[in-house]
């Protein structure tokens, strides 16, 4: 599996389309505070599934829908979009594309689609969380939680060695 | 299950041993399986003593020294398990000059080893000198993100705009 | 009791607004006693809205934003209810420059006019250079602390060493 | 009030007897990770009666004491001693000066002392948190704190309302 690009649509601060290439080794993120580097790194989260609205600071998940601004209007939906490179066990062959993309609309739910047509927010999950080879799609370690996790309590780092194992 | 369990803690200990000797230029660091025979309900441990100082429990470890160990655990389970992203938002906040760079350098070998795309969100001058490219988010429209390619001086500038 | 409450609560509300909008450079920040009608049960709730940005949640603001809105607060109630020392342990650690200089100013400001002693850590090169005074951390013995005296320069240069 | 003098002996990493200056204005507090900074502001907060280990990042209040470098052994015991200048209600008059000391042993607790004289850790505390007058002594905001103040639930930030007013 590899990551090649992540597209985002009305995410959070993110009104207009905006497209990052993923591409080989070190790609470094920049900018301000508040100009959006946490929001860029929580779309990603939110695409490939997290159900956790708290997990990307929101206290309900329509909070990432674009709020508006001082100059524009809230919008009434957010998109992203994560476009990946095969190999993926059942879905994609070497090489070949696989895109999993996101929508929530206020007053309705999320959908998740996988190349296009519609799929359950638990196919988008297992197929990043692939236990059965025993591979790992991605790790993401959020703002302040790097530190954190000499903190935790034993049991839950030993759960991070049952998901890589 | 269990042996695959064992077998991988075993992986992940031997490299976390060597990153940490190489993250804090020295003193040393494992993971233990603690309070349970069945490594499926018993803890992660980290025993860490930083060089030159005694082993105590890993609480007492500094907000950089911190980082480091996680950094360390972090590494170890991608040199033990590759997989192809990782992403990182500030984990260098709290590290020194010193820091900072053994850990651009230790990211940057991960990288090349195992073919690891890292996505890295900084401040840290001298951790965008290590990155391959750099991209800029800038709100020059209020409120509204946008996407920028740019260079290593305008990234140094980014940093104290408003 | 209560009104002594009701009366703190509105002058740390009212250097909370200024504060706020010289931190953030712009944008409003206000509290407000909530959900009960006995300010002494009332949650102490922060309504925050940075420069350009539409009203949100606290909850939804970046890490060097929730540092910022954290200090106004702080300072507010220094400048309401001034006391002999506050201590500042890398409160900075997740600025970028232009905010790092708004807060250096800001707390000159307030050891100026309340009197007030800061104990400021700080790996931060554009806040130690708005101290009076430095103090730097040596472990020349691996293992043991001391305090030794030092310039803006070596302070720099501090940072660097391991 | 006014603090003038933090004085440390086998408090943490500071072994040997050290001695800060507290002056007027600003005064950083510099060093590299790990140099013994926030173990610093901890001896602070520690000679003025916190009673949590756990707020000093300690699992029992014994782990303050020195507990060796690989050049040298433990200690048995941590001394802080904190002066302070007048006035102090019923026991320092303006401009006189002031110390409170806080020592631990090991295997035996802390012990307190005001000028010299024993006291309890209930006298030192309520020197500090003197609420008859609206006064606050002192704000210590610890490494990681200070974000997390726009986090915390609304009743526990208004109990630091409580505490100033
Ligand atoms: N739904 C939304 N619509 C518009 N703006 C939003 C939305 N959700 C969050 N924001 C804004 O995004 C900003 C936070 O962005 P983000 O956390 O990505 O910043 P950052 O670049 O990581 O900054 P830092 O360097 O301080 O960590 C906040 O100011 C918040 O108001
Ligand atoms: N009782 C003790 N005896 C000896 N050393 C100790 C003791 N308790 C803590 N330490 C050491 O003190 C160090 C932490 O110091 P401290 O937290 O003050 O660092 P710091 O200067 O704040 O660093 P940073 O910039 O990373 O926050 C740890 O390495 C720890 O091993
Ligand atoms: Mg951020
Ligand atoms: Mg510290």
């Amino acid at each position: 599996m590899k990551f090649t690009r992540l597209a985002l649509s009305g995410f959070k601060s993110f009104a207009d389309p905006t497209e990052l290439a993923i591409l080989d080794g070190l790609t470094g993120i920049v900018g301000p505070n508040g100009c959006g580097k946490s929001n860029l790194v929580e779309a990603l989260r939110w695409v490939m599934g997290e159900g956790s609205a708290r997990q990307l600071r929101a206290s309900g998940m329509e909070e990432v829908i674009f709020a508006g601004s001082r100059w524009r209007p809230p919008f009434d939906a957010a998109e992203v979009a994560l476009q990946l490179e095969g190999p993926v066990e059942g879905l994609a062959g070497p090489g070949e594309e696989l895109v999993i993309a996101r929508r929530v609309v206020r007053g309705e739910g999320s959908v998740y689609r996988i190349n296009g047509r519609e799929a359950r927010a638990r196919d988008v999950r297992t197929l990043f969380a692939d236990a059965s080879s025993g591979a790992r799609s991605a790790a993401i370690i959020g703002q302040g939680a790097i530190a954190a996790l000499v903190d935790v309590r034993p049991d839950e780092r030993r759960r991070l060695l049952e998901e890589a194992a | 299950a269990r042996v695959r369990l064992l077998e991988t803690f075993r992986a992940v200990d031997g490299h976390f041993r060597r990153l940490f000797a190489e993250l804090f230029g020295g003193g040393e660091g494992r993971l233990e399986l603690a309070g349970a025979d069945d490594p499926r309900v018993a803890g992660l441990e980290m025993v860490v003593r930083p060089p030159g100082k005694r082993l105590q429990h890993a609480g007492l470890l500094s907000g950089g020294e911190k980082s480091l160990a996680g950094l360390a655990l972090v590494f170890a389970f991608f040199l033990a398990r590759p997989a192809p992203l990782c992403v990182l938002d500030e984990v260098d906040a709290a590290l020194d000059d010193a820091n900072v760079v053994r850990f651009a350098d230790v990211m940057a070998r991960i990288a090349r080893t195992t073919g690891t795309r890292f996505l890295v969100v900084t401040h840290h001058p001298l951790t965008m000198a290590r990155m391959d490219r750099l991209y800029g988010i800038t709100m020059a429209e209020e409120g509204v993100s946008r996407l920028v390619s740019v260079r290593l001086d305008e990234a140094v500038a980014l940093r104290a705009s408003a």
